[in-house]
């Protein structure tokens, strides 16, 4: 474990709880993609299988309850809950999101560690997590603006290309020092780790990260460029 | 792991 990821688990996880309290506190799901919740939800189920096989640390067990149970009680929050789903977009959410779960279940069946049930589950989540962000982004561009929590809670998913120059851009205001990106932290993980251990090559992790960075770094330009002239963010349609 | 492999990342 180095400081890397675990800044970049830190980050994840405070994105994740973010968002589930500002649905519970205020009731109101509008401006956020359920099926991009439902991707996360199926990224992290796919992604611990080894969850009751393999034991690696307290600190990996309790974590990885903790994403599976928050992403699951989003999903249930905005499908169930009676207050909750009536403010879901519904007609907005419209992204064909069952695509990508097929096309990225098709690449794991070609591209994988190892041809094992639960390497290409792992392949699988490390591929869909890369594009579940999409409906949301697609949603967005729908409904014009971002309100402000959707906006942050994307943002704290964010990635080292604005939020280094967010980061900088702000140092002037430290108290508006955002927390920093968390797949930031994984691509400087891999880069440390990559030096420092002999046989770690992540490659499939590596690569699917970055172009997650590269899908969210148009994001960040318009969500930087709304923060800086202090204007409600619109996205190109 | 079980089958060789182990991810220790979340």
């Amino acid at each position: 474990m180095n400081i890397f990821r675990f800044a970049g688990d830190m980050t994840h996880l405070i994105s994740i709880l973010v968002l589930l309290l500002k649905i519970y506190a205020t009731k109101t799901c509008s401006g956020i993609s359920l099926k991009t919740q439902e991707l996360y939800a199926l990224v992290f189920v796919t992604r611990y299988l080894d969850l009751f096989t393999d034991f690696i640390s307290v600190y990996n067990t309790v974590m990885k309850l903790v994403f599976i149970g928050s992403t699951l009680a989003i999903v249930w929050c905005m499908r169930l809950h009676r207050v909750v789903r009536r403010s879901y977009n519904r007609e907005l959410d419209t992204f064909r999101h069952y695509f990508l779960v097929a096309g990225c279940f098709a690449l794991a069946l070609v591209l994988h560690e190892k041809f094992t049930f639960q390497e290409v589950f792992w392949a699988f989540s490390i591929y869909l997590e890369a594009v579940a962000i999409l409906p949301q982004l697609v949603l967005l561009q729908r409904s014009g603006n971002v309100d402000n929590l959707t906006g942050q809670y994307i943002f704290f998913l964010g990635y080292l290309t604005f939020s280094v120059l967010i980061l900088l851009s702000c140092s002037s205001q430290p108290t508006e020092m955002p927390f920093w990106a968390y797949r930031a932290f994984y691509i400087l993980n891999w880069i440390y780790r990559y030096f420092t251990e002999q046989h770690f090559s992540r490659w499939i992790a590596c690569i699917s990260g970055l172009i997650q960075t590269a899908l969210y770094a148009d994001f960040f330009y318009y969500y930087f460029l709304s923060w800086k002239n202090n204007a409600t963010l619109k996205l190109p349609a | 792991s079980s089958n060789g492999i182990s991810h220790d990342e979340l």
